[in-house]
């Protein structure tokens, strides 16, 4: 493992954590896509399927139990918790998640390094965490609230995409035969969606910052 | 190929 890998993983791990925090602090997950989280959770499970069949390496499944139960305790508290529930952006989070996860579905059936289950599976979870944050980017754009989205999170989250896109250069000039076009593809796409939510992260910020500035 | 089937990232 090179030292992008393992930065971007924990700065994935920290944006999750960070969020997490946040909510708890706060009591508050306003501006939070409650299906952008769901969608989260449906990458995670999805993709880590293999914790039933295949050991890589005790950090891996650490890792993989952790990501998987943070996902669950946010949407536990968008959901369940009586205080932060209650500050959910029922309204306004209303992106057709199926338009995401049938076509994403399909996709992974039809192009995939293998036909089996897990496969299937690893490969769809791929597709779906490049677009899991449209219905983030349509609740922000509708909203302009960043109440419980902090700069952190959002910072972190972008670290994360550049560091496994570092990770990915440098075991493709440091290992003999790696080479995986669906991830690079779809990794790439992810990056762009994550760039384009930036983009008016920015401009929401920008806008707040106006109508907080004392007349 | 060997990378396909084991997926070592997260």
């Amino acid at each position: 493992m090179n030292i992008f890998r393992f930065a971007g993983d924990m700065t994935h791990l920290c944006s999750i954590i960070v969020l997490l925090l946040k909510i708890q602090a706060t009591k508050s997950c306003a501006g939070l896509s409650l299906r952008t989280q769901e969608l989260y959770a449906i990458v995670f499970v999805s993709r880590y399927l293999d914790l039933f069949f295949t050991f890589i390496s005790m950090y891996n499944v650490i890792m993989k139990l952790i990501f998987i139960s943070s996902s669950f305790c946010i949407i536990w508290y968008m959901r369940c918790h009586r205080i932060v529930a209650q500050t959910y952006d029922r309204e306004q989070d209303t992106f057709r998640v199926a338009f995401l996860v049938v076509p994403c579905f399909m996709l992974s059936l039809m192009i995939n390094h293998e036909f089996s289950f897990t496969e299937v599976l690893w490969t769809f979870s791929i597709y779906l965490e490049a677009v899991a944050i449209l219905p983030q980017l349509v609740l922000l754009q509708r909203t302009f609230n960043i109440d419980t989205l902090t700069s952190n999170y959002i910072f972190l989250l972008g670290a994360y995409r550049a560091l496994y896109m570092l990770n990915w250069i440098y075991r493709y000039f440091t290992e003999r035969d790696y080479s995986q076009w669906i991830v690079w593809t779809s990794g790439t796409l992810q990056t762009a969606t994550y760039c384009d939510f930036f983009y008016y992260y920015i401009l929401s910020w920008r806008k707040n910052e106006r109508l907080s500035l004392p007349s | 190929g060997p990378a396909a089937s084991s997926h070592d990232e997260l």
